[in-house]
């Protein structure tokens, strides 16, 4: 999964 | 970043500024439903919480602060300074059936049981369906002020460019993350309707007004 706790979006 | 990203990133700030200008200029919140704002405010405060323990650019922490502090700035005007003109009798959507689902959902479908991950989640979730108060005020009261619905559109329009966005980003850097995927399929779906009638009658110079 994306980046988990290191979500890059606003 | 990619050019669909930033765009949304500016179609947003520009939603969130109309709305702060609208109010502030007009000293009314007239056709705005409070309970979408808050909303907005649970989104943001939600989906920021690791504003100071996870550092990405310059750019995301300082666009997360005004996203925070505007809603909050919004909030506090519909509610305190401009209150006498918020029109509570059309603001009636039940926000329980938005929040409590949404939250249930964010424990069963999540990327990682923990809480800032949970809670993250749960942003997004309740995001996708926070317009819906906003929507449902414009039905009840059968029009919107024109730069109420210019609001909503830079609003609907920022997450169908991060659609754009997620296809680049699965594209060019094997990015793809579900959970924000459906969930800003579903809150674009919820404009259609709106976006149909704005292209067709706002566009065209009439007022935005829903067959009662």
């Amino acid at each position: 999964p994306p980046g988990v706790g290191k979500h890059d979006e606003l | 970043m990619n050019i669909f990203r930033f765009l949304g990133d500016i179609s947003h700030l520009s939603a969130i500024i109309i709305l702060l200008l609208k109010i502030w200029k007009s000293r009314s919140c007239a056709g705005i439903s409070g309970k979408s704002q808050l909303l907005f405010a649970i989104v943001f405060t939600t989906r920021y919480l690791d504003l100071f323990t996870n550092f990405i650019s310059f750019y995301n922490t300082s666009m997360k602060v005004v996203y925070v502090a505007s809603s909050y700035a919004t909030v506090w005007m519909i509610y305190s300074k401009f209150k006498a003109t918020y029109d509570g009798n059309h603001d009636t959507f039940r926000v329980e059936f938005l929040i409590v689902p949404t939250a249930i959902l964010s424990f069963l479908v999540n990327h990682d049981f923990t809480p800032l991950e949970i809670l993250w989640t749960f942003s997004i979730y309740l995001e996708s369906v926070a317009i819906l108060p906003q929507l449902f005020m414009v039905s009840k009261t059968g029009e919107a002020e024109t730069i109420t619905s210019h609001y909503l559109f830079a609003l609907g329009i920022y997450r169908t460019l991060y659609l754009f966005n997620w296809i680049w980003r699965y594209q060019f850097e094997e990015f793809f993350d579900l959970i924000a995927i459906v969930a800003g399929l579903v809150q674009t779906v919820l404009y259609c309707d709106f976006f149909y009638l704005y292209i067709t009658k706002v566009l065209k110079g009439k007022k935005l007004s829903l067959p009662a």
